[in-house]
């Protein structure tokens, strides 16, 4: 999950559609890498005294450290830890290694999921280039916003860019639209016009706001724990249809 | 403004607040700060064409540029740049004085205004550090959500520390809540959580969820040339008057 635009609801896509992919039988794994450590936060997980932590794994080498698992079945997590605040500084330090320390990493061991999720902080640092040298596909939630539109082409070339040059893996996934409420105007508007840009990167899924997916984090929980049949978790179990969908992993 | 938690209210909350303290007769000078352009977009200037830039200011030694002027009366600009992009690694490269470059320039000129309002990018990094040691109050705008109270309490003692070692004018001005919505439960919590932690750290404006404040950045317009006599432009008089009050401007 990748965008420099704050509040845009990448933390609220990882978590649920992590849980989501988790309920459909797929093995996932969450990375979180935003200092804030609100993923881990929102699976309920206590943050900064959890270990091994994402910041261990970042840097852990050629070992990567076990994960630990959360209360879902098929959803394990690296979460996040106070060191990850002076991360981007101990990056710069590797020198030349400093955007790969993710990518070398995940390389050095077998893991068992199928998938493997990063909510990344709101930013385009060493920390989220690391992200986006390491991942097969960028997943970018977009609120709908006026906003939140403003720096996404610029995101967009981004991507391009490394994709070119540094991660030829790197895909697209798509721009999954978040926060939606039909009732105006400005959300309308915001649809039509992902849509008329960027056609079928734009899922097809959107996500409505709901105050249930505010609250659930609150309380540790992911939406299909928290309100099973509401319409945040219908929207986040079709999003992980769509999104298994596109990977070809159904 | 600064949070470093995303999408929580600091645009919107800097372009307000500046034009209703200029409405007050007060001369504002906003200095945008995000590489993301938003308050330069939502004051109606072409961003990253305008000239000089903040960009330039920062980097601008001891003679700083002269600003930019906007469409309101008693409000001045200096608007983001495409280089801002590159900002955190240029500032890297200073050296010690790596923290310190905002604070030199804005000391190398007098400044005809009452009030110089940053608006800072959602992350602790260099740029947001250079706005700290420059700065004399730090505003916290706090979205009524769970997840913003989250990454509060490192925030404010991260504005302790500064003002302890590096800025000892450093004041915390106060927190003011954003996007609230009475009617739902979350929001009482979280207004009765800071009220309780914070005390008269917290401002006792409430700024209410509007669509109207999320819509009027589309148009390039503050909430007061938008709406003049709604909600939102109302919440921000009264935020105007409050912070004037705190500032001994009124
Ligand atoms: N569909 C939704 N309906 C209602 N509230 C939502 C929804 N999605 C996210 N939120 C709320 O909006 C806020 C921002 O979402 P979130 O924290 O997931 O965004 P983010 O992009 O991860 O933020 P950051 O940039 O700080 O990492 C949170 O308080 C979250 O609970
Ligand atoms: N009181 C409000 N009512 C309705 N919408 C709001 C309100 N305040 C802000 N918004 C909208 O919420 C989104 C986030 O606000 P804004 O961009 O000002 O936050 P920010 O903290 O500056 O974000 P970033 O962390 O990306 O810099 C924007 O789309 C904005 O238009
Ligand atoms: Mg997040
Ligand atoms: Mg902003």
């Amino acid at each position: 999950m990748i965008n420099q635009k704050g509040g845009v609801g990448k933390t609220t896509t990882a978590v649920n559609l992590a849980h989501g992919l988790a309920l459909k039988g797929l093995r996932v794994l969450l990375i979180d890498l935003d200092p804030q450590g609100n993923a881990t936060t929102a699976l309920g997980v206590e943050k900064f005294t959890t270990s091994p932590s994402s910041y261990e794994l970042l840097f852990s080498g050629t070992s990567a450290p076990h994960w630990s698992v959360t209360r879902y079945e098929n959803l394990d997590l690296y979460p996040a830890n106070i060191s990850l605040v002076r991360a981007e500084m101990d990056l710069y330090h590797l020198g030349d290694e400093r955007q790969n320390a993710l990518r070398r990493v995940l390389e050095s061991r077998d893991f068992p999921h199928d998938v493997v999720l990063f909510d990344a902080p709101p930013s385009l640092g060493l920390l989220t280039l690391n992200i986006l040298l390491a991942a097969r596909y960028a997943l970018v939630p977009v609120q709908c916003e006026y906003l939140a539109l403003e720096g996404l082409t610029m995101l967009l070339d981004t991507i391009e860019e490394i994709r070119n040059e540094q991660n030829t893996e790197l895909e697209m996934l798509g721009c999954v639209l978040t926060m939606v409420d039909l009732r105006t105007k400005l959300s309308q508007d915001v649809i039509r016009e992902m849509r008329e840009h960027l056609g079928d990167r734009v899922l097809r899924t959107l996500i409505p706001r709901t105050i249930r997916l505010s609250e659930c984090p609150s309380h540790g929980r992911t939406i299909f724990d928290y309100e099973r049949w509401g319409s945040g978790a219908r929207a986040y179990e079709a999003l992980a249809n769509e999104v298994a969908d596109r990977l070809g992993v159904a």
